[in-house]
């Protein structure tokens, strides 16, 4: 564990109580895509599947549970309490066109041909692309609420920290995870448009707007 | 060697 690891998942957590706040306050799910949300859901699914089996650390086992149950609590708010506030019309990206794909890759592109190997592999490359229904809807309406683009800007930064802690992973241990790194690069890279956005609107006290 | 890769991020 290193300082960037811990503040990227740091910034992950803050995402996802921002999220939940921002519902519970507003009471309200407007301008949140359920099709991202539900992929997490996949991704953690899929990812974590080896608490059956492993043992890293009660630090690594609390976050997984709280990652599965959180990202379930969320699409339980957004299915049944916040319903009403959720416009399926603006949530149109097609799933299928990013969850076969990264399966497909799994197969191709893994360090094991075995089930829970591919797995991890699967949920690794969806979670690269997941973001990709949320940032589509955002396109579609050209705008967003606030405490929308914190929760996006903290969910960008949690991956974008992954890659210094895989930069200090690779001196002081000499370990590479390819497939991550790949992964995560990407997945921080579908974020700069957004970013840039964030920083020279957001943070300036303007509302997020798309140039029309 | 990645063999039996141990998962230790989230």
């Amino acid at each position: 564990m290193n300082i960037f690891r811990l503040l990227g998942d740091l910034a992950h957590l803050a995402s996802i109580f921002i999220l939940v706040h921002k519902m519970h306050t507003t009471r309200s799910c407007r301008g949140i895509s359920f099709k991202t949300q539900a992929l997490y859901v996949l991704v953690f699914l899929t990812r974590y599947i080896d608490l059956l089996y492993t043992w890293i650390s009660l630090y690594n086992f609390v976050m997984k549970v709280f990652f599965i149950s959180s990202s379930g609590y969320i699409l339980y708010l957004m299915k049944y309490r916040f319903r009403p506030t959720h416009d399926p019309s603006l949530d149109t990206f097609k799933v299928e066109y990013l969850v076969g794909p990264c399966f497909v890759l799994a197969l191709i592109f893994n360090y094991r041909f075995e089930v829970t190997e591919i797995l991890w592999t699967f949920s690794i490359y969806l979670e690269a692309v997941a973001i990709f229904p949320q940032l589509f809807m955002m396109q579609r309406t050209g705008e967003a609420e606030t405490i929308t683009t914190h929760y996006l800007a903290a969910l960008g930064a949690y991956r974008a920290l992954y890659i210094p802690n895989w930069i200090y992973r690779y001196f002081t241990e000499g370990t590479v995870d390819p497939i991550a790194v790949v992964a995560g690069i990407v997945q921080t890279g579908l974020y700069l448009d957004f970013f840039y956005v964030y920083v020279t609107k957001v943070l300036q006290g303007q509302k997020f707007e798309l140039p029309a | 060697d990645q063999g039996n890769a141990v998962h230790d991020e989230l």
